[in-house]
């Protein structure tokens, strides 16, 4: 209930990450793909030409991972908009498949990026978002890919990971940019649970918002010490109205 | 676009994850507005991997216990699912209340209650008109208590169909209350001035100190409840229900932003 809003909104909303707060079991990655300066008609400002020759600013993280050790229950509410983006249509259907199954949807991690929304991108938007999907489970399982046929392959990978865009629509993803990218984010070495880690994914997340949306909090249940973190974004186009995963699909 | 990502260690079973979500989002995402667009990609995802280690205390505090390898479904561990959905709906609000405080050109955070209605859907349907009426929104940049927009937004609410097929109920505008409250922050503070403020009491104009509005508008936060006090027609006598929305002010900024995004 401060008088005004004059002070700074990251310093003001960007809380310190207790690490005792973070769940069990999750890894993060991210890292800056270019998504926005490759699909821009205009130049992008670059952080780093802009900065003083003495202080070099890196680009904000645009692409970022997140696994879980093991294959997670997963959930998750779409927009009820018509035009549904191919992601939000990969991840409903996922989510809808799992749910068929006696031990209902698994996922073992969530590709997120900021920049371009694949949004009413027809279908090379819906191969690009399978092609994302299938990158990851590829980096994250090699093992499962030597070892089983196509067709098994194929039915797990698209199981395993979830899709989260945002940015521009009507643009094709610029997969180059993003293909180059998932073998380092799915890397042993760089995939982390610390909460700087956490912090510069929830970054990635980021458009025109003006500070990362980032907090944990841990709760007892049923004998169990469990924590919750959550990461979101959103300044502009926002009036939700989400709901489960959904059989009508567009994209 | 609104994007959310929740990751917990919670063993949960993907149907009861399912459902939970679905109530937290309901009354905690799906209750926010900053401009009043939806858009192509809003999705909130939850992903919840059981590896939570047992808590010492868990022993001794008796209730549900979950073995290893088990999950909490609606049916198997009842207490469980509830306290998690609570927890879950409570931690959604808290993020959810970020995006309205970073919306574009945002200045303000604005809490409005609708109280006394027949349903939870009429409640939120009419804190949803309130919350995107541009008019509204640019009063409370002025910080203006213009209760005559805020009760023209309740007006004009699309209000869900009646499920019982009798009279309809119906928004009974000799009985709306208007109320500015201070925010909860405030209170707790004890700080003074900043006294709840009746604008409009059942369907009347109040005289309006305009220096304690002044000081109540002039908070980031602003609280605003509107009481519907039943209404009137079929279930107005048991019309309790009541939905909470959070939104923004309208401001000049909002316009420069979105005048320069290119698509």
């Amino acid at each position: 209930a401060a008088p005004s809003a004059s002070t700074s909104k990251w310093s003001r909303f960007v809380m310190p990450i207790d690490p005792a707060h973070l769940p069990k079991g999750f890894v993060v990655s991210s890292t800056y793909a270019g998504i926005k300066a490759a699909i821009s008609p205009k130049p992008v400002p670059d952080a780093s030409a802009s900065a003083s020759t003495t202080t070099k600013v890196s680009p904000k993280p645009d692409l970022a991972l997140i696994v879980s050790s093991k294959p997670a229950a997963a959930a998750g509410t779409f927009t009820r908009n018509v035009f549904k983006a191919a992601p939000v249509v990969v991840s409903s259907q996922v989510l809808l498949d799992g749910a068929k199954t006696p031990e209902g949807p698994r996922i073992k991690s969530i590709l997120v990026n900021s920049g371009c929304a694949n949004a009413v991108t027809g279908e090379q938007g819906m191969k690009d978002a399978v092609e994302c999907s299938d990158l990851v489970a590829d980096a994250l399982s090699p093992a499962l890919s030597r070892s089983e046929g196509d067709a098994e392959k194929k039915k797990k990978k698209k199981e395993e990971t979830l899709l989260l865009s945002t940015g521009v629509i009507g643009v094709p993803l610029p997969m180059q940019a993003i293909r180059k990218c998932i073998p380092h984010l799915t890397s042993g070495n760089v995939l982390t649970g610390d909460k700087d880690a956490w912090l510069e994914t929830a970054r990635a997340f980021m458009t025109t918002d003006t500070f990362p949306k980032l907090r944990a909090r841990s709760f007892e249940l049923a004998g169990r010490k469990c924590s919750i973190v959550g990461i979101d974004k959103g300044a502009g186009m926002i009036h939700p109205a989400m709901s489960g995963p959904s059989t009508t699909l567009h994209a | 676009t609104l994007l959310g990502l929740l990751a917990t260690d919670a063993p949960v079973h993907p149907s009861a994850l399912q459902s939970a979500l679905e109530h937290a989002v309901s009354r905690s995402f799906n209750c926010i507005s900053v401009d009043g667009d939806m858009s192509t990609n809003d999705t909130i995802l939850l992903l919840a991997n059981g590896l939570a280690p047992r808590s010492s205390s868990s022993a001794a505090s008796g209730g549900e216990q979950v073995k290893p390898g088990d999950e909490i479904t609606e049916a198997s561990h009842p207490q469980s699912y509830e306290a998690f959905k609570r927890e879950l709906t409570d931690f959604c609000k808290e993020i959810a209340h970020l995006i309205v405080r970073d919306g574009e050109g945002a200045e303000k955070f604005v809490e409005i209650k609708v109280k006394n209605a027949p349903s939870y859907e009429t409640a939120h349907a009419i804190a949803s008109s309130i919350s995107t009426s541009s008019l509204v929104k640019c009063a409370l940049h002025g910080g203006d208590a213009n209760w005559g927009r805020i009760l023209c937004a309740v007006g004009y609410a699309p209000l869900p169909a009646s499920a019982s097929g009798k009279e309809a109920w119906r928004i009974d505008p000799s009985k709306v209350t208007v109320t500015f409250t201070p925010p909860a922050l405030a209170s707790e503070r004890g700080q003074d001035g900043y006294e709840a403020m009746v604008v409009l009491k059942d369907g009347t104009p109040q005289p309006v100190d305009e220096e304690k509005a002044a000081r109540l508008l002039a908070l980031e936060d602003i609280c605003i409840e509107v009481d519907l006090q039943g209404g009137s027609g079929a279930a107005a006598a048991s019309a309790r229900e009541e939905a909470t929305y959070w939104t923004c002010d309208l401001s000049k900024e909002y316009v420069a932003i979105n005048g320069d995004y290119r698509s």
